[in-house]
C-alpha cells in the first residue's frame, strides 16, 4: 500500500529530532495532541540551532536541512 | 561554539591516537594523510600534541564501521550519517567512528575523508556541534579543500576554551562568519540568477528572491565543491541562463548549479590584455547583450554575440559612471545599475548617466 508523503516525511522528521534533539514520543502516544505539540517544541529547537526559519512547522527548507549528510552526534543533548 | 555538557576534558595535551581500519575507498597512505591533517588542525590553535601509535590502546582509536557496530549508535548507510564521535575518557571514550558504507575521498567527490575526520575530532576533545552555519562543528557536511582550509574562529574560541592557546609567539586567527545585517557588510561579488540575487563573500552567499523574506544565507561549496571560496566577480547571462564567476584570472561558468563541462578558462581568452590580473566586478546588459568588466579604475566592454571585446576600451569608470576608484561588485536590476564598493552602493542610471542615490550594501536583505 502506497505510503502516504506525509507519512513519510513525518517519519523522517520525527526519527530526525529523537535522534539529534532528543524528542520524547512515546511510539504510539494516546494522546496525539501532546504528540503534535512535542514534536512542533523540538522543531522549533532545531530550526533555531541550525539557523532555519523558526515556524514549528516542517517546511521545504527544514525537511531540505533534515536529508544533508552530518555528524551522527546529537546537536541538543548527550 | 558549544563545550560538551560536563566540560569533559583530556587530563593530558599529549595525546595518541591508533587508525585501526582503513577504508578500502582510498589509497592507506591518503587516509594516514586526512587523519594527520585532521589532527594538525585542533594543534595548530592549541598546546595539544597527537602521536600515532600503531598497537595497543590509544586515546584516540580511529575506525570505520558498518551499520550497527556496538556502540549502540548504528549507522545508516550511504549519506544520513556520516560518522560520530566520543567525548574525551577511557575506552571508547575520544574515539571516532567514520561509516564505511561512505565513499571516502581526499578531494570534492564523495566526502573528504580530512573534513568529517577534523569535524568529528572536536568531539574527542570536548566539543559539541555549534550554531554558526561558517564553523567546523556545525553538524551538517561542507566540503572545504584541505589546501584552502582555514579554521573557523568560532572553532578556535572553543577548542581554547577547553585547553587554552596555542604555545606559538603568534596566535593564529580564523575567519568569522559574514552577517547580512551588519552595516559594515562589504561583498566579494554580486549577480542575478532567474530573478534572484546572489551576494557572495568570502565562502558563503547570499540567495536573496525578492518576495521571501529570509535572506537565503548558503555556503559556496555546498552548491559548487571546487569554487570553495573567494569568488571576485560574477554575471548572469540571462539569454544563456548562466551565471559566470571569475577568481583570479580564471572563470567558471555555471548552468544553474552545475559547472559547465572546460572550465575553469582563463580571462585572457576573453580578450584582456597578460597585464589584466583579476576582474573586480562584472554586470551584463541584457537589453544591449554588452558585458561591462571592471579592473582598478578602468572597464572593458564585450560583446556577446560577436564573443569579442569592443574597440576604444578600457575606459576610465570615472568617466562614464562617475564612480572614483575600484568597484567591489556590480549588477544590473530593472533599469538601473548598481556599484557595490565597501558599505556603499551606487545607484547609478544609466539613462541620464548619474548616480541618483547612494545605499548601505546590504540593503537588500531583510534586517
Amino acid at each position: 500500500v502506497p505510503v502516504d508523503p506525509e507519512d513519510d516525511t513525518a517519519r523522517l522528521v520525527e526519527s530526525y529530532l529523537n535522534h539529534f534533539y532528543g524528542l520524547k514520543t512515546e511510539a504510539h502516544s494516546r494522546f496525539r495532541g501532546k504528540k503534535i505539540e512535542a514534536v512542533s517544541e523540538t522543531l522549533k529547537e532545531m530550526q533555531l540551532f541550525l539557523g532555519l526559519e523558526v515556524t514549528g512547522k516542517y517546511d521545504d527548507e527544514t525537511t531540505k536541512m533534515m536529508k544533508q549528510p552530518r555528524c551522527g552526534m546529537p546537536d541538543i543533548g548527550n | 561554539y558549544v563545550l560538551t555538557e560536563g566540560h569533559p576534558k583530556w587530563s593530558t595535551n599529549d595525546l595518541t591516537y591508533r587508525i585501526i581500519n582503513r577504508t578500502p575507498d582510498m589509497r592507506p597512505a591518503d587516509v594516514d594523510e586526512a587523519i594527520k591533517q585532521a589532527f594538525e588542525v585542533w594543534s595548530n590553535v592549541t598546546p595539544l600534541t597527537f602521536r600515532r601509535i600503531e598497537d595497543g590502546e590509544a586515546d584516540i582509536m580511529i575506525s570505520f564501521q558498518y551499520r550497527d557496530h556496538g556502540d549502540n549508535s548504528p549507522f545508516d548507510g550511504p549519506n544520513g550519517i556520516l560518522a560520530h564521535a566520543f567525548q574525551p575518557g577511557l575506552r571508547i571514550g575520544g574515539d571516532v567512528h567514520f561509516d564505511e558504507e561512505e565513499t571516502w575521498t581526499k578531494d570534492s567527490r564523495g566526502y573528504s575523508l580530512f573534513n568529517v575526520a577534523a569535524h568529528e575530532l572536536g568531539h574527542s576533545l570536548g566539543l559539541s556541534h555549534s550554531t554558526d552555519p561558517g564553523a567546523l562543528m556545525f553538524p551538517t557536511y561542507t566540503y572545504v579543500d584541505p589546501k584552502e582550509f582555514h579554521l573557523h574562529q568560532d572553532d578556535i574560541n572553543g577548542i581554547q576554551a577547553i585547553y587554552g592557546p596555542s604555545l606559538k609567539p603568534v596566535q593564529p586567527t580564523g575567519h568569522s562568519t559574514p552577517e547580512a545585517c551588519n552595516p559594515n557588510l562589504s561583498f566579494d561579488a554580486v549577480a542575478t540568477l532567474r530573478g534572484e540575487m546572489l551576494f557572495f563573500k568570502d565562502r558563503f552567499f547570499w540567495r536573496k528572491h525578492p518576495q521571501r523574506m529570509d535572506n537565503g544565507f548558503n555556503i559556496i561549496s555546498d552548491f559548487w565543491p571546487t569554487l570553495s571560496s573567494g569568488i571576485q566577480a560574477a554575471y548572469e547571462n540571462v539569454e544563456k541562463d548562466q551565471v559566470v564567476v571569475f577568481k583570479e584570472s580564471k572563470y567558471w561558468v555555471l548552468n544553474g548549479f552545475d559547472i559547465a563541462y572546460g572550465y575553469p578558462k582563463r580571462i585572457h581568452q576573453l580578450g584582456f590584455p597578460r597585464t589584466v590580473k583579476r576582474i573586480n566586478a562584472v554586470f551584463s546588459d541584457e537589453n544591449t547583450r554588452k558585458t561591462y568588466f571592471f579592473v582598478n579604475d578602468k572597464y572593458w566592454r564585450y560583446d556577446e554575440n560577436t564573443q569579442s571585446m569592443d574597440k576604444g576600451y578600457p575606459r576610465k569608470i570615472i568617466k562614464d559612471f562617475g564612480i572614483t576608484g575600484k568597484v567591489d561588485a556590480v549588477f544590473q536590476h530593472e533599469d538601473y545599475i548598481y556599484f557595490f564598493r565597501g558599505t556603499n552602493q551606487y545607484q547609478f542610471d544609466p539613462k541620464t548617466k548619474r548616480v541618483v542615490r547612494i545605499l548601505r550594501s546590504n540593503s537588500w536583505f531583510t534586517c
